[in-house]
C-alpha cells in the first residue's frame, strides 16, 4: 500500500455538494462512491443524482424494523446500493436535480447513465479498508459526526468519540502518512473524507480524521460498489 | 475505555474561565451573521439563536481542547443546537451490525 493515496488527485471525485437542511447524507455518500467506481470503469467523471435517492428509493434493511431509506429523514448506503441494484442505475445529476426537499418519484429509466454490478461491506480492518480504497475507489462510511459541527481544518483526532453511534454518511477518498500533531509529538496517519456540507464547510468541504483506532467509527461500516454500465 | 488510546491518553483541563471566551460573542456573532448570510425574522429568535451561538461557542473551545489536532471554532452550523444540527444535517439510519444479505469484500494483499 502507498502511504498517500488520494483519488481526488486521480480525477475520481466529483466537486464538493451541499445537502442542504436535509438528512440524505446516505444518498450524497452512495452516489460518491459510485462516481469513482464507474470513473475507474470508464475513465469518465459524471455527476450522479442524489435526488433519485431521495424521491424513490424507500428500500428497507430486511433485517431491522423501520430502517428503510426514507429521503431527507435518513437512509443507509447499503440499501441505495441494492435500490441501485433493483432499479437498473442512477441518471445523471444535471437529468435530475437536487432539490433538498423529499417528492415524488421521477426516474426515467431511459436515462440511466451509471448501475451497479455488486457491492460488498469491507471488514472492520484499516488496511483492508485502504486495500479496497486503493483497488476499487472512493468507499461509502458512516461516522459519528458529533465532532464535526465545530470542526474547521486539520486532522480530527478526538480523545473521545464513541464508535457506535454512527449517525452521517460519507465518503473515504483517501488517505495520507501523517500529519503532525504537535501535542502528541507524533505524526498522525489520517483518513480523507468527502463532506457534503458544502464547501464552506471544513477544509473546502473534506474533513480529515486520523487513522489507528476506528475513531469514530469511521471503520465500522464501509462499503465498496463496482460499476456495471456506461452509456 | 472503549474509545481512550492509551497510547495517547493525557489529562487537560478542559474548562476554564467562560466569560472570557464570551466577552466578544456579540463581535464574533455579527461576523457569523454576515459570512454566512443568516438573517432571523424576529428579535426573539435573533435572541434565541444568539444564545445558542454563544453556547456553541463554549462547545468549540471544549473540542478544541480535547481534539487538539484540528482547529475547532465558528462554522455555519453554529446557530444550531445539537439536537437541530443532527436533524437537519445527519441521516444515517441507526445502524451498527453488517447486514447479513451483504457480501463480504475478499480479503486483499497489502504487503507490496
Amino acid at each position: 500500500l502507498p502511504e498517500d493515496f488520494d483519488w481526488r488527485e486521480k480525477g475520481a471525485v466529483t466537486p464538493v455538494k451541499d445537502q442542504g437542511s436535509c438528512g440524505s447524507c446516505w444518498a450524497f455518500s452512495t452516489t460518491g462512491a459510485l462516481e469513482g467506481a464507474h470513473y475507474l470503469a470508464t475513465g469518465k467523471l459524471v455527476s450522479l443524482s442524489e435526488q433519485q435517492l431521495v424521491d424513490c428509493d424507500h428500500v428497507c434493511d430486511p433485517e431491522q424494523a423501520g430502517s428503510c431509506d426514507s429521503g431527507c429523514n435518513g437512509g443507509l448506503m447499503n440499501n441505495a446500493f441494492e435500490y441501485l441494484l433493483q432499479s437498473g442505475g442512477v441518471v445523471q445529476e444535471k437529468d435530475y436535480a437536487y432539490t433538498g426537499r423529499d417528492g415524488s418519484c421521477k426516474f426515467d429509466k431511459s436515462k440511466v447513465v451509471a448501475s451497479v454490478s455488486n457491492f460488498s461491506v469491507v471488514s472492520l480492518d484499516e488496511e483492508q479498508i485502504a486495500a479496497n480504497l486503493v483497488k476499487n475507489g472512493p468507499l461509502a462510511v458512516g461516522i459519528n459526526a458529533a465532532w464535526m459541527q465545530t470542526y474547521m481544518s486539520g486532522v480530527s483526532c478526538p480523545y473521545v468519540c464513541a464508535k457506535s453511534r454512527l449517525d452521517h454518511g460519507v465518503l473515504l477518498v483517501g488517505f495520507g502518512k501523517g500529519a503532525y500533531a504537535p501535542i502528541r509529538l507524533k505524526e498522525k496517519p489520517y483518513w480523507i473524507v468527502k463532506n457534503s456540507w458544502g464547501q464552506n464547510w471544513g477544509e473546502q468541504g473534506y474533513y480529515k480524521i486520523c487513522r489507528g483506532r476506528n475513531v469514530c467509527g469511521v471503520d465500522s461500516m464501509v462499503s465498496t460498489v463496482a460499476a456495471a454500465q456506461s452509456n | 475505555t472503549d474509545d481512550t488510546n492509551t497510547d495517547d491518553f493525557i489529562i487537560r483541563q478542559v474548562v476554564d474561565n467562560e466569560e472570557d471566551h464570551l466577552l466578544n460573542a456579540e463581535h464574533h456573532f455579527t461576523s457569523f451573521k454576515s459570512k454566512f448570510s443568516k438573517s432571523y425574522s424576529t428579535k426573539e429568535e435573533h435572541d434565541y439563536r444568539f444564545g445558542v451561538f454563544k453556547s456553541n461557542l463554549i462547545k468549540a473551545k471544549l473540542h478544541q481542547k480535547l481534539d487538539p489536532t484540528a482547529e475547532h471554532g465558528i462554522t455555519k452550523f453554529s446557530d444550531l443546537t445539537a439536537s437541530e444540527f443532527r436533524r437537519q444535517f445527519l441521516g444515517l439510519k441507526k445502524r451498527l451490525r453488517l447486514p447479513a444479505h451483504a457480501q463480504k469484500a475478499p480479503i486483499l494483499p497489502t504487503t507490496n
